[in-house]
């Protein structure tokens, strides 16, 4: 039984990378296995775990060779949480499948390959709602929204919400919305309790309780190649993101 | 006499839109006439200054039907300060101009129509390499690129210089480096520190003096339609953008 959760928002920065790795590493931490997917070709949270992105064994030669995704895993400092990484090459494939049949369809039919083997896949995707991001949310089970809480984010999510839609129509009629996360948090500004109070508004229970607050360690861990947790365990951003992958198994597993 | 400055940078949120709006207003506070062309579907330029963004009259049908870029024109709250906005439907020009001969030169051919009745034209473009960006990278005299201090920052220069690189190749030889901005800046972080010292040595002289301190009245502005300097002239938000804009000027007219 694995649960795949896209990880996705068209605007950018505002901490979609940053999620797959903190949320993926504290559901790890809780004693679940975790993939985590980097379909961003700028491989951010390839490089933020640690590892090399210019690999000749990437998300690329599994979309665009169809090179078994098996063979591409590796594993991270944590146990319980692996990667398949991204590479620069990435920018190459939305042109490259661009007329290909089913192209949307190459992350789902690679995910089936390894169905049952990890506990949860997050897939981190792209700022844009082009090809590979439609991959991940055909691919998904359900699509966790990070949204910062800024003037820009409120604008984006319609756009999303509509492509989430699009996706339930022609190429995935299961996606659900697992939910959404409030990420970055500062309190010094009043527009922030304004839009957190109009995404609850729109979404009700849908919005995690736990916001992730703005915490400088939290720009600080890619740098050094580890999740939050490994990094800074006694940090507000460990400590919230435990909070939330807390909250995530309990919806996800309906405990 | 028009610059065209690319605003490009295919790291999300890093102040691209955030740079045109308020470069784009504190260089048309400094007597200069100054048209911001959105590039962006997400239309954050054409919101963030009060403009609808679902009008039939955009860059969509600019680029996409080859409507006139002078019919799109709109004024702002600035007298010297317009705008060419974006709206939801470029979200499928990417798609519907890709068989098109010529169509990473649409922007350029338009921009033509208007050469000199602008003195300072910035282009602000999505989180992407790819043909919107392209339009404007091609269209241009030189880029500016806006850099967060954070880590992943870093990882995404050397991906923009190549294709600056290749732009210049084959599209447009002409194209220059206008500059560096560090944008977002926290004092609060090391990390910010080592990040800004590795751009200056790596970028020396192109890099900025001004650095754009992190300021949430920069974050709150887009949410009553405003530049800075009309939301809050006398934060620092303002104050850093209006020495941006002077430096901008004194490095552009070589004074
Ligand atoms: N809660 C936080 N506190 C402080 N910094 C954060 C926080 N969350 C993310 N960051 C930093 O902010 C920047 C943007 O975050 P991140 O890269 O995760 O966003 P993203 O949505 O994946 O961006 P993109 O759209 O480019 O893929 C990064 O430098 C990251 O380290
Ligand atoms: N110096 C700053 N201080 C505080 N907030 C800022 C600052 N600069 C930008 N912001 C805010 O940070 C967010 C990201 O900035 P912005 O949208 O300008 O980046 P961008 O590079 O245009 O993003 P995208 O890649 O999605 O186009 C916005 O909500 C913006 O209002
Ligand atoms: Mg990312
Ligand atoms: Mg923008």
């Amino acid at each position: 039984m694995t649960r795949i959760v896209a990880l996705a928002n068209q605007k950018g920065g505002v901490g979609k990378t940053t999620t797959a790795i903190n949320l993926g590493a504290s559901v790890a931490a809780c004693e679940r296995s975790v993939l985590i997917i980097d379909l961003d070709p700028q491989a951010n949270a390839t490089s933020g775990l640690g590892l090399p992105k210019n690999e000749e064994q990437s998300m690329y030669s599994v979309l665009v060779d169809g090179q078994s995704i098996a063979e591409i895993i590796r594993e991270t400092e944590l146990p319980a949480l692996s990667i398949a990484p991204s590479s620069v090459d990435l920018v190459g494939a939305e042109l490259e499948l661009g007329g290909t049949e089913r192209r949307e369809f190459r992350l789902r039919e690679a995910l089936a390959t390894i169905y049952g083997k990890f506990d949860y896949i997050f897939i981190d995707s792209p700022p844009s709602l082009s090809l590979l991001t439609i991959n991940g949310l055909t691919a998904a089970d359900s699509v966790l929204v990070p949204m910062q809480c800024e003037y820009f984010a409120i604008e984006g999510v319609a756009q999303l919400l509509n492509t989430i839609e699009r996706v339930r129509e022609g190429l995935n009629p299961a996606l659900e919305i697992e939910g959404i996360a409030l990420t970055m948090y500062d309190e010094r500004m009043n527009l922030a309790r304004q839009v957190a109070d109009e995404v609850r508004n729109h979404f009700g229970e849908k919005v995690y309780k736990t916001i992730i607050p703005r915490n400088v360690r939290l720009g600080e861990a890619p740098s050094f190649g580890k999740p939050i947790i490994l990094y800074d365990i006694r940090s507000r951003g460990s400590e919230s993101y435990v909070n939330l992958a807390k909250e995530f198994i309990a919806r996800a597993e309906n405990i």
